[in-house]
């Protein structure tokens, strides 16, 4: 297996060579597709897990659209070489992958991250620039089209929550958004974020609660308790608005209402010291933790088709 | 590449709405040039905001004299930043090695 060390950060190329050497190795089941370009015109690579058939039911996992968040892209790749590895030797996940395929976005704001690593560790936002604006970059978690330019987003451009000048102006949000709508059968959607270990569901836009509200808390309860089983690490679960805020333009409530029912937000360990500046040694204990949520969440959609 | 010596991240702990909604003033302040980790939304979630060394004083003062609680999360941004790059450095030559 490749060297790759997964209990460090590592920068965007190495994150892309390491994308490769698990293609690379599980050809089988891992394929490298990519959806799109990012502003600075960097490749947008999802990992695809399948075992054949086509057009399954899908999950959808992407992680890093607050580019600063590197715990988030660091959790992904532990993930997708855990997702990997445990074919063929845990039935769950072999089960799972029988059935339906996984798609893994595990930087889905390159420009940012690089940029975290080059210029500024603090950036959060994409790279882009908007006609006639001072500042750069698009908060990518309020550019969705789910209640766009409402509560909790800034129509000030140099606000690190700026929603930016329409629904889907990211490039980086569009090409999820047409990969989803092209693929036409994803019927979850799991976004990874830090921190604050939340785990969250729509809505944010409004607080109202969504249809499914009593299995989406149920599930998510079931899950928050799966990574508690780890490491102790506690999950508060609830709605985006009644956990944190009313907050506009969030992916999950985009996909909620785009009729992808298993829609939750992921927000990553607090240890109560760093924020989300989590040093390396916590990558591989917040993966494993994360993974057993994940999982629970993945299992429940397996075994609940609609 | 942006250093952030003298940066400051606070928990801050509100103790009811009222204290919530003057966190919540602190945002619109964009010449302090706060950063907010976890933005103010209710008593029960912590607030945390790294503040530029230039805002600290103003912001402490600002929280002590409204008796808003809180703690210093981060003592220097930067020192954690240089942790971080000493760390990945030293992983790359253990992987190059």
């Amino acid at each position: 297996s490749s060297t790759f060390n997964y209990g460090t950060y590592h920068s965007l190329t190495s994150i892309y060579e390491e994308l490769d050497n698990l293609a690379h190795e599980c050809s089988g089941i891992v394929s490298k597709l990519t959806i799109g370009e990012s502003y600075e015109k960097r490749p947008l690579y999802v990992l695809k897990f399948s075992t054949g058939g086509t057009n399954r039911p899908a999950i959808w996992i992407d992680a890093g659209i607050h580019s600063r968040e590197w715990i988030t892209q660091a959790s992904a790749i532990w993930i997708a070489r855990k997702i990997a590895s445990d074919y063929g030797s845990d039935p769950s996940i072999t089960s799972l992958l029988d059935k339906m395929d996984i798609f893994l976005l595990a930087v889905a704001n390159p420009d940012g991250y690089e940029f975290t690593h080059t210029e500024n560790r603090m950036w959060r936002k994409t790279r882009s620039r908007n006609q006639g604006c001072l500042c750069i970059g698009v908060d990518p978690n309020r550019n969705w089209d789910a209640g766009f330019g409402g509560p909790g987003a800034s129509s000030n451009p140099c606000s690190d929550t700026y929603h930016g000048p329409s629904a889907n102006s990211e490039v980086e949000v569009k090409s999820i958004v047409d990969f989803i709508e092209n693929h036409g059968n994803i019927v979850a959607f799991l976004t990874l974020h830090s921190y604050s270990q939340l785990l969250m569901y729509p809505y944010g836009y409004k607080c109202t609660k969504p249809a499914d509200y009593a299995e989406l808390d149920s599930v998510g309860k079931a899950a928050a308790s799966s990574i508690h089983s780890l490491y102790g690490t506690t999950f508060e679960v609830g709605s985006i608005c009644t956990t944190i805020y009313q907050a506009s333009g969030g992916s999950i409530d985009w996909s909620y209402d785009y009729g992808i029912k298993y829609s939750f937000a992921f927000e990553l360990r607090d240890t109560g010291t760093y924020g989300f500046l989590l040093p390396a040694s916590q990558i591989i204990p917040t993966a494993e933790e994360t993974w057993l949520g994940l999982k629970t969440i993945m299992e429940h959609v397996r075994d609940n088709p609609y | 590449l942006e250093t952030f010596v003298g940066h400051q991240v606070l928990r801050i702990r509100a103790s009811n709405k009222e204290q919530i909604q003057k966190l919540q003033f602190l945002e619109t302040l964009e010449h302090l040039q706060l950063d907010f980790w976890l933005n103010p939304s209710s008593p029960a979630l912590p607030v945390d905001v790294r503040i530029p060394f230039h805002s600290l004083q103003a912001v402490k003062v600002f929280l002590e004299s409204n008796s808003i609680e809180y703690s210093i999360l981060i003592e220097d941004l930067q020192v954690v930043l240089d942790e971080e790059k000493q760390a990945m450095a030293l992983s790359q030559q253990r992987e190059r090695s």
